[in-house]
């Protein structure tokens, strides 16, 4: 499933 | 975080360090996009303002941080400090063909419409093509310095091993972000052209040079 980045990269 | 994530960080961090380095070192941005950089500092500031809304860990923080402060110095170092040695009339892209479109998409295509996610998107975007200039730059005057090409391939290859992050995290986490990936095949696409350059001219010795 997409999952909504929880902008834990960089 | 898995193997290819970190080492994408760190290869990140290291076409940062490299690019600080060689003009502090030699005093002179000469080779150096002045735009590519803006538009670097552009990206980071769009991404990392989560920075004030949500705490992930020590090591993302830190991460940013440096980041975002790195593209600050680096602009300020080609626009200011070593502006003599700024070869500008060699940096002649016109962002406005980036800006503007990543801009307009990053509002069309995205996963909220808010603010804070629209200035995610529109980084994300932006990053993909931020290179353009620089790249526009080394094919106009035929040639790079060694340290710029260890610069542009330290950066090029970042994002590629970030693919292997997202397939790694897609099999094992299930988690995967479409915007990112398909922004980060963008911008691995620009560089094959330098890559195989870089592996077939500079890891030989050889002088980044292209043919008039």
């Amino acid at each position: 499933h997409a999952v909504h980045i929880a902008h834990d990269e960089l | 975080m898995n193997i290819f994530r970190f080492l994408g960080d760190i290869s990140h961090l290291s076409a940062i360090i490299i690019l600080l380095l060689k003009i502090w070192k030699s005093r002179s941005c000469a080779g150096i996009s002045g735009k590519s950089q803006l538009l670097f500092a552009i990206v980071f500031t769009t991404r990392y303002l989560d920075l004030f809304t949500n705490f992930i860990s020590f090591y993302n923080t830190s991460m940013k941080v440096v980041y975002v402060a790195s593209s600050y110095a680096t602009v300020w170092m080609i626009y200011s400090k070593f502006k003599a040695t700024y070869d500008g009339n060699h940096d002649t892209f016109r962002v406005e063909f980036l800006i503007v479109p990543t801009a307009i998409l990053s509002f069309l295509v995205n996963h909220d419409f808010t603010p804070l996610e629209i200035l995610w998107t529109f980084s994300i975007y932006l990053e993909s093509v931020a290179i353009l200039p620089q790249l526009f730059m080394v094919s106009k005057t035929g040639e790079a310095e060694t340290i710029t090409s260890h610069y542009l391939f330290a950066l090029g290859i970042y994002r590629t091993l970030y693919l292997f992050n997202w397939i790694w995290r897609y099999q094992f986490e299930e988690f995967f972000d479409l915007i990112a990936i398909v922004a980060g095949l963008v911008q691995t696409v620009l560089y094959c052209d330098f890559f195989y350059l870089y592996i077939t001219k500079v890891l030989k010795g050889k002088k980044l040079s292209l043919p008039a």
